[in-house]
């Protein structure tokens, strides 16, 4: 991920991509195959994480970010993995 | 709400609590822990959330836990599943869905300060085993994370106050899977700070599945499971119980198979009454038999190199034995299969890679507990029972054809 002149503590570095495929929101299959990222794929993946904890979907990992990723919460992924996404049940306000 | 997609095919199920905290008031004394009772009810708690809004009946099995549909343990670190625990914080507890054996178990973390619901508070100092019991519940009958702020099945924890009442996204979900309860009505739930002695009647124990029957002599080559396969010298060789098959490389089961394995691995053990996983080594063509928690290293079938024990290779302890063994045609690298989880093994140090054990889900479409796994002509096999599911490296998940009967792929049946 190109850091470029962004704020440091905005790296998405391999901690959060690590938690970001142990909870699905990136391709768990990824820790195996090796297959690399896109800068717009870590954004993506960053706004449902923000969208499941209920905050602002920034994209970024801002301060409320960081809050969450320390949050205690169950270890199972959010993000049923690929299109067995039974979606058609999901309730949207 | 999103449904798993798994679900049990009875409303009564039985639960219980096998491994309890290390820490209890009981033996410690110390107010900052809980009462057993006081952890038992705050589980009988959790069971009254989903059942009182819909069909489902909790029972129970205070003496038998381990004869329970979801059987309750408290563990740290690694636990022997693919999701080891972290200490204190962070990750709190998770479930498996419905299903046989370890389906609908559900695992908490004895690192976190648990304490009950009305004792909670907002610091994380002291976390509700009431709301993580019954989010974990919710898991163990199917339902997956939601994104409905204020769900109980928010991955995150949340506070809810001590009359908890079922956020109407989780009702929504349990009723599409379970059915409403009639005598449901939308009123607040008591609260859980009143004392409900519910006295749960002792049911007779449900018997788990009968584990599979021991391996029997000579197999039915048209209708049996398979114990471990792999290429060997562009053959595939299909072992089960003291017999194998060979396959040539033409398809072709040759004649006079099953053969006794003793007869022509000679090396093996004299009394092995089966194999559990076999692969054929990339670096340097060696086979490797995996039986019980020992390996055997040997150059083609007339020489045993090596003799070794399962956590020798950087294995748990405890793993008593190894499911599937095989080379990945994605990457060429040892892949070593048990239970949930799996480990990736580096050849060149004889040794397990670090973070694993992972689980298994992420083979997705492969059940828990294979059999056996191969890669064949360029394909990744994975084997349960008498089927066997293709699977697509690319995708990481089985191929929508997928399961298929072994025996007349495999054997020409």
């Amino acid at each position: 991920v190109p850091s470029g002149d962004r704020d440091k503590r905005d790296i998405i570095d391999d901690r959060v991509q690590w938690y970001l495929m142990q909870y699905g929101y990136l391709p768990a299959s990824d820790m195996e195959t090796g297959n690399l990222r896109t800068e717009r794929q870590l954004r993506e993946a960053i706004k449902t994480m923000q969208r499941f904890g209920h905050i602002p979907m920034t994209g970024e990992l801002d301060a409320a970010t960081r809050r969450l990723l320390r949050t205690p919460r169950c270890s199972l992924p959010d993000v049923m993995p690929g299109e067995g996404n039974d979606f058609r049940i999901r309730v949207r306000r | 709400f999103v449904k798993q997609g798994k679900k049990w095919d009875k409303l009564n199920l039985t639960w219980g609590v096998r491994r309890y905290p290390t820490k209890m008031r009981d033996s410690t004394g110390d107010p900052e822990h809980m009462y057993r009772w006081e952890i038992q009810r705050e589980f009988r708690l959790a069971t009254e959330v989903w059942g009182r809004v819909s069909r489902l009946e909790f029972t129970e099995l205070e003496s038998k836990p381990e004869e329970a549909d979801i059987i309750i343990d408290f563990n740290t670190g690694y636990h022997g599943d693919g999701y080891p625990f972290d200490g204190q914080g962070r990750t709190l507890a998770h479930a498996f869905y419905p299903g046989h054996g370890i389906g609908g178990d559900m695992h908490f973390d004895d690192d976190e300060p648990w304490v009950q619901h009305q004792d909670s508070d907002n610091t994380w100092e002291r976390v509700s085993l009431f709301i993580t019991a019954a989010h974990e519940l919710g898991h163990a009958l199917g339902l997956y994370h939601s994104d409905v702020e204020g769900s109980l099945m928010s991955p995150y924890l949340i506070r809810f106050p001590s009359s908890f009442r079922l956020p109407q996204d989780d009702v929504r979900g349990i009723q599409e899977l379970y059915g409403v309860d009639e005598k449901y009505k939308e009123d607040p739930w008591p609260s859980t700070s009143t004392t409900t002695t519910t006295t749960t009647p002792r049911p007779a124990a449900t018997p788990r599945p009968p584990p599979r029957p021991p391996k029997s002599d000579k197999p039915d080559t048209c209708n049996t499971e398979y114990d471990a396969i792999s290429v060997i010298r562009r053959e595939i060789y299909i072992f089960k119980g003291k017999y194998f098959w060979r396959v040539d490389a033409q398809g072709n089961l040759l004649p006079n198979y099953p053969a006794k394995i003793n007869r022509f691995w000679s090396k093996l053990p004299k009394n092995l009454t089966h194999i559990d996983a076999v692969y054929e080594r990339m670096t340097d063509g060696k086979i490797v038999f995996f039986i019980g928690n020992k390996y055997y290293v040997c150059r083609g079938n007339q020489e045993l190199l090596k003799v070794g024990r399962l956590k020798n290779l950087g294995l748990p302890a405890t793993l008593k034995k190894i499911d599937a063994a095989f080379v990945w045609g994605y990457n060429g690298r040892t892949y070593l299969f048990a239970e949930t989880m799996y480990w990736r093994f580096d050849e060149a140090i004889q040794h397990v890679e670090l973070d694993y054990p992972r689980a298994m889900d992420m083979w997705r479409g492969v059940p828990y507990n294979i059999d056996s796994a191969f890669k064949h002509n360029g394909t990744t096999y994975f084997f349960q029972g008498k089927m066997f599911w293709e699977f697509d490296d690319f995708r990481m998940r089985v191929k929508p054809k997928s399961p298929a009967l072994s025996a007349p792929f495999w054997l020409g049946c």
